[in-house]
């Protein structure tokens, strides 16, 4: 199983967009895949139109120990299943910090947990707090995606330095293995340059073989499209919502990068 | 002095594009104007150029009571200061925590600074802790970024009962007075429902004599414009990169709404 986590702290940047789209994508080319929603603002639930009631369990419950992976999953559809998020997640930050090794509770949690998926695609929240670290104690591989902005690319190296140091002290199989450009607008100079920027930095790191020379920028630009943004106010997914749209296109096209890259590994 | 925080827990909707080009906007029309960033990705100082070096005095330095705003302020052009922001604050979160009274440091800093200015303006990072609370409990007033999306709208009313609940505790002239639609791409359908859905939420208010009654959702669009998104990368605000750009007119058309609001307080 590819267990893959979605991290960028800049907010608004498409991860959410990416985790549940690209997850669709995978299931819709036969892949089983469970969508795990890490960020208490649980949008990647929402997407699916999954807002929970009261009772039912969330991820926020597993990582108390309340209940496990497979209590809190929702299967979507054939192949894609959900565990969902709740805003109670928020309080985590604060109900864990002084449990000792909370960074590991939700690989406890999987290592648990016996269903077999292709991929798990992990949403996180717009910071590198403890749900993150979370995510990227679980994690195999990390997927960033990238808004081609001046200041979304600010924190960039603030980025890579985390998963540096996760994957020295906390996780040694963490690797960052795919860069994705989210909210393209290809007339824009601003993108080209950002671009530019980003894939000469992995370009000098592969030359000199440094510990990013196996990151791999996707071809796949996802273009701004408003039916991206639109899908979640139906709960659905692109494929659902606007299944010939640009939104839809471009996530298929990652999807089938995606795979491609899996025959590489 | 109007002191107005500009706040919003979910990341990319605007925050910093409308603190630094409303700051500058107003400082253009003749308002003496300090611009506090207190968001330690500290990107409206980056935004206008101030990548601070190592012994240099931020917000951070003021707040555990190493310096006094004067002492981290610069003024950049004739009717505009700043007081930047910087990484280490991101550290603040932690430091603060077991500090009494920590939501009112930035109002204790407030009272003791000499200058006068006829705004202040404060930039908050995407969250709602303590480093948005002090800002809340300083300010005078809120203005609210918007960017007219289904799941940007999602948080708003956790956004509102934070602002009822500080103005209940701890700060009770703290009102919301204004609500800025950022990105606003206007041929889509998306937007005109989105921000259908928030004027009838107001309108409601107004009718019932609620509590957001005197909330003012400006008419003034932030259209998007990728002039917007490039003048970061100088180091400037969008009247000093692109003086007639979409980008430009909106602020100055957004100023021109703040500045007759204060005629009417
Ligand atoms: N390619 C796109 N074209 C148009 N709109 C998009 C695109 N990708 C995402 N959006 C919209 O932009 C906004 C931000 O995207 P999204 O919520 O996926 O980012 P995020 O990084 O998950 O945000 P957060 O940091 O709050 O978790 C959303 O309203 C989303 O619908
Ligand atoms: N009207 C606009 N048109 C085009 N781009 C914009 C516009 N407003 C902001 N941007 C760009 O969108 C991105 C997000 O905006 P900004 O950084 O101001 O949001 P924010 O709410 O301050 O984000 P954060 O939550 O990270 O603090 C930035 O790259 C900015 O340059
Ligand atoms: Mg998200
Ligand atoms: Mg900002």
């Amino acid at each position: 199983m590819r267990r893959i986590a979605i991290i960028n702290q800049k907010g608004g940047v498409g991860k959410t967009t990416t985790a549940v789209n690209l997850s669709a994508a995978l299931a819709e080319a036969g892949m089983k895949v469970c969508l795990l929603d890490i960020d208490p603002q649980a949008h990647s639930s929402l997407h699916l139109g999954l807002a929970l009631g009261a009772n039912e369990n969330s991820i926020y419950q597993c990582l108390v120990g309340e209940a496990s992976l497979a209590d809190a999953r929702h299967q979507i559809e054939e192949n894609l299943a959900v565990i969902p998020s709740h805003i109670d997640l928020a309080a985590a930050e604060m109900e864990l910090a002084g449990e000792v090794g909370r960074e590991f509770l939700l690989r406890e949690l999987l290592e648990k947990d016996q269903e077999e998926f292709d991929y798990l695609i992990i949403d996180c929240p717009p910071s590198l707090g403890i749900l993150t670290l979370n995510a990227l104690t679980t994690a195999g591989e990390v997927f960033l995606p990238l808004q081609p902005h001046f200041l979304a690319l600010h924190g960039f190296s603030k980025l890579l330095r985390t998963i540096e140091v996760v994957s020295k002290r906390l996780n040694p199989v963490l690797a960052l293995t795919g860069v994705i450009f989210c909210m393209y607008e290809g007339s824009t100079k601003l993108a080209q340059e950002v671009i530019g920027e980003v894939e000469a930095f992995f370009e000098n790191e592969r030359a000199k073989g440094g510990i990013w020379s196996d990151v791999v920028n996707f071809e796949t630009r996802i273009r701004r499209n408003v039916r991206l943004a639109e899908a979640p106010s139906y709960g659905k997914s692109i494929f659902q919502y606007a299944p010939h749209s640009h939104g839809a296109e471009d996530y298929r096209a990652l999807a089938i990068e995606v795979l491609e890259q899996a025959t590489l590994m």
